[in-house]
């Protein structure tokens, strides 16, 4: 038996959105700490983790490991049935083998109770061992400012090169009929802490340039929290962490790009 | 367009 109840069924329904543009069907793993995923996109350039940890439940109970394979649209479309502000419990029997992941969202007067169900699918997917590293350059910065830079310069061209230096991180693109660029200065940490404030820690200058359309779904989990953290070092994947307040983290890496 | 390298070239493979 698999339960867990999250006391609001929104941060589920922004996490599904933030993942389904990228992934179309993904393994989830169901432990004794909590829920997590990893999951990369068709052609293995990008790669999404989820953790959501179990004390970050209201509550949570896992008698024994299962993975459930499921179809993110249609998880999407389920979760569509949820208010918001309802509390969410997920739960799964597996004694004779889960074949469906149920799903019961509460809402806040206790009023209404809805039940839904997900058939579970079997799914064939190459994981990978993701070492911990230590990276040149941490940008850590808005994550709405993230996603209208990315939007941004999505209208020029089809690549971002992201440079980063002690002064700060400079965004920019170039295509057929013209170029653009944002430049965001490091600033210290001062009182009131500004939202808009960008920080970069960083040992050495990075630079990576990266396909625009893969960092637009990443931009998709901004909704989730107020920051993002860009993690960087040459010639490695880079890693853009969105944290999800008290539960866990959605981390998505990114393959460089080829030297012709 | 950019071309980029396979994750699995990078970490390996579970």
């Amino acid at each position: 038996m698999i339960e867990a109840v999250l006391a609001q069924a929104s941060i589920f329904k922004k996490i599904v959105e933030a993942l389904k543009e990228l992934i179309s069907e993904t393994n989830i793993d169901f432990s004794e700490a909590g829920i997590s995923l990893q999951a990369m996109d068709s052609s293995h350039i990008a790669l999404c983790n989820l953790l959501l940890r179990d004390d970050g439940f209201k509550s949570y109970r896992c008698d024994r490991a299962l993975t459930l394979g499921v179809n993110l649209n249609s998880l999407s479309k389920l979760l569509k049935c949820a208010g918001n502000d309802d509390e969410m419990r997920i739960f799964a029997n597996d004694d004779s083998g889960a074949d469906q992941l149920n799903f019961s969202f509460e809402s806040a007067n206790s009023e209404r109770v809805s039940e839904f169900s997900l058939k579970l699918m079997d799914i064939d997917a190459d994981s990978v061992d993701i070492p911990d590293m230590d990276y040149q350059a941490i940008i850590d910065m808005s994550s709405s400012e993230f996603s209208r830079i990315i939007r941004d310069l999505s209208s020029v061209g089809e690549a971002v090169s992201i440079d980063a230096t002690k002064q700060g991180v400079k965004f920019s693109s170039a295509g057929d009929a013209g170029k653009g660029s944002i430049l965001l200065k490091h600033q210290k940490s001062v009182d009131g802490d500004s939202a808009l404030a960008t920080s970069i820690e960083i040992n050495e200058p990075v630079s990576h340039s990266l396909a625009l359309k893969f960092l637009s779904s990443f931009a998709k989990a901004a909704p989730l929290t107020d920051r993002v953290s860009i993690h960087m070092t040459e010639d490695v994947p880079v890693m853009f962490e969105f944290k999800i307040s008290e539960i866990g983290h959605i981390r998505f890496y990114l393959a460089p790009q080829i030297d012709d | 367009a950019v071309n980029q390298r396979s994750l699995l070239s990078f970490f390996g493979k579970k």
